[in-house]
């Protein structure tokens, strides 16, 4: 799965 | 943050800037597709369902308002602003932008991140937002004369996910080392539905020539 970090994109 | 995913948000950032600035100052929204408009709020929102239960950082979080609320300042300005409402190309706008939203939403339900309601939402967001583009794509091919203002908004519009790609390939080899297939396909097939319109606008640019889309 999408490591969280990778949700700090718009 | 890098500078590659910085300047893709800024790049978003100036192309709706320069579409405010269209609507405001020419008091016109001629040549602009509501449709994809409407599209891009349901981008935004359920995208952005996190706005107020996770924060990432300031600035994180004030893009997002930006987004959500320009985006949906321009619906508002086209739809029911009494002079510029007059001015939207209503007979050609007619790609059927609702056909778009089921098999995002399917694919969201097949391939999500993860199956919770704001993974799936959040998926069918960055499906929705690579075809978000088409019905604006469909006008400018029907568009006699495409004003400057509305090809540099798509052309910005159509940069910042090419810069976005340029972010995630730096990222993989500095940072993460992971695939996002998700964003990463979606993404390449955004960027790939600009390229013929790349094309004539980099080609009218250095012609200086009005831009005009083959039909």
């Amino acid at each position: 799965a999408e490591t969280p970090e990778a949700k700090d994109e718009l | 943050m890098n500078i590659f995913r910085l300047a893709g948000d800024m790049t978003h950032l100036l192309s709706i800037v320069v579409l405010l600035l269209k609507i405001r100052t020419t008091k016109s929204c001629a040549g602009i597709s509501l449709k994809t408009q409407e599209l891009y709020v349901i981008v935004f929102i359920t995208r952005y369902l996190d706005l107020f239960t996770r924060y990432v950082s300031f600035y994180n979080t004030a893009m997002k308002l930006v987004f959500i609320g320009t985006s949906v300042a321009i619906v508002w300005y086209m739809r029911l602003h009494k002079v510029v409402k007059q001015t939207y190309s209503r007979d050609e706008d007619t790609f059927k932008h609702y056909l778009l939203i089921p098999p995002c939403f399917i694919l969201a339900l097949l391939i999500p991140l993860e199956f919770t309601v704001t993974e799936i939402l959040w998926s069918f967001s960055i499906y929705l937002e690579a075809v978000a583009i088409l019905p604006q794509l469909l006008l400018l091919q029907r568009s006699s004369n495409i004003d400057n203002l509305t090809g540099s908004y798509v052309f910005l519009l159509g940069a910042y996910r090419a810069l976005y790609i340029v972010n995630w390939v730096y990222r993989f080899f500095t940072e993460t080392h992971k695939i996002r297939w998700i964003p990463w396909i979606s993404g390449l097939v955004q960027t790939a539905l600009y390229a013929d319109f790349f094309y004539y606008y980099i080609k009218s640019w250095k012609n200086h020539e009005k831009l005009r889309l083959p039909a």
